[in-house]
């Protein structure tokens, strides 16, 4: 038996909105410790891997390991039949997995759906990301980065990320000329969402496709803060930290002449 | 220009 419970459903609804543009279809892998999900887009130039950690929710029962294969389109129609205040329960069960439950009540509980999701059988790839000693690590506002995304987006559909010692600086150039934004680390202890850090290994000068980027800033509703992990020669690291759990994008660079 | 690498030219299946 699978049964996971969140009070705070609005936050299911942004984190499926956030993966919705860039993954179809996904496995969620249910264990005793949490959910989680790791699968790429079409194209094999992004990686999203989200995990939320059994402790968020209240209940959560999973009794034996097993996966979930969703299409996320469908699933995110029905989490548009959540309201933002409602309890969110997923309940399956686990041997003969075939549909997912869904159930949102109200916070006065005199409102109840349940939504039934037929699942499918999705064999994906799983990739092994080790973990990484970036050369450089950068945390913001996570509006910050999605202004950035937007406004360097109308000048090319590449930015190239340049992180020093003190600071970190975007620069665009495309037809009708050129633009940069730098960003210098802050020391605003009072307010800690409005800092920016950067911790610096050494060095490091990437170029990304903004497209992708922007896409992942559909995560700023979930975090105040953003990181940003660059290493030279490997995928760019966006993550955004929630109490529950994270989700993390991978983003492959764009190299050579 | 540069070209667009794949997340699969830097992680492999487990």
């Amino acid at each position: 038996m699978f049964e996971a419970r969140l009070t705070q459903g609005a936050l299911l609804k942004r984190l499926l909105d956030s993966v919705k543009e860039l993954v179809t279809d996904a496995n969620f892998d249910c264990s005793e410790t949490g959910i989680s999900l790791q699968a790429m887009d079409n194209s094999h130039v992004a990686l999203v891997s989200l995990s939320l950690r059994a402790e968020g929710f209240n209940p959560y029962r999973c009794d034996r390991g097993f996966s979930l294969g969703v299409n996320l389109n469908s699933l995110n129609k029905i989490m548009k039949c959540a309201g933002n205040e409602d309890v969110i329960t997923l309940k399956a069960d686990d041997s003969s997995a075939d549909s997912l439950c869904l159930l949102f009540e109200n916070s006065s509980n005199e409102r109840v759906s349940e939504y039934e999701l037929k699942l499918m059988d999705i064999d994906q790839e799983h990739l092994s990301i080790p973990e990484t000693d970036y050369d450089a690590t950068v945390m913001m506002p996570s509006a910050e980065f999605q202004r950035i995304c937007r406004d360097l987006m109308v000048v090319s559909e590449s930015v190239t990320i340049d992180v020093s010692k003190d600071e970190i600086k975007f620069t665009a150039e495309g037809e009708l000329g050129t633009g940069n934004v730098k960003l210098k680390p802050t020391s605003t202890i009072d307010k800690p969402e409005e800092s920016i850090t950067i911790e610096l290994g050494q060095t490091v000068s990437l170029q990304f496709s903004l497209k992708y980027l922007s896409n992942f800033t559909r995560g700023t509703p979930l975090s105040d803060q953003v990181m940003l992990c660059l290493s030279d020669n490997m995928p760019l690291l966006v993550e955004y930290k929630m109490d529950i759990g994270y989700i993390r994008y991978y983003l492959a660079p764009k190299v050579g002449d | 220009l540069k070209k667009q690498h794949k997340i699969t030219d830097f992680y492999s299946e487990e």
